[in-house]
């Protein structure tokens, strides 16, 4: 999903989106 | 740099020019966390080189629910060492200009 979520806070906008699997670490 | 199981990364080319850049954010390794993160999405935000403080941000995002209060330094400090090596990077590209 490429949906982005956008959250305010005390003035500065977050914009949360999905890592690609190919950035993740092993766990 | 001490690997913080955090990633911040630059969220767009950097043109040395302004002092606000985006920034991206997200957790690499959960295991460094003390706390869980929550949410598996990277967090992009807007950070000012000149008047803003890394763990000033870490802060919005732990009252915003991204962290918990406990893992706190370990952002900021993620954030931190990112912002360091851009400033660092940018002073060697205008030194060699000169």
């Amino acid at each position: 999903s490429s949906a982005a979520q956008v959250v305010h806070s005390a003035g500065r906008r977050f914009i949360v989106s999905p890592v690609p699997e190919s950035r993740l670490r092993e766990q | 740099a001490e690997d913080t199981g955090v990633r911040v990364e630059l969220a767009e080319e950097d043109d040395c020019t302004k002092s606000s850049i985006a920034l991206r954010l997200w957790v690499e390794d959960q295991k460094k966390l003390k706390g869980k993160y929550k949410d598996s999405g990277a967090i992009e935000f807007a950070f000012d080189l000149d008047t803003e403080v890394p763990e000033t941000v870490a802060q919005e995002m732990v009252d915003s629910g991204f962290f918990l209060e406990i893992d706190v330094k370990i952002v900021g400090k993620s954030i931190r060492d990112r912002v360091s090596l851009i400033k660092w990077r940018r002073q060697r590209s205008a030194s060699a200009r000169n």
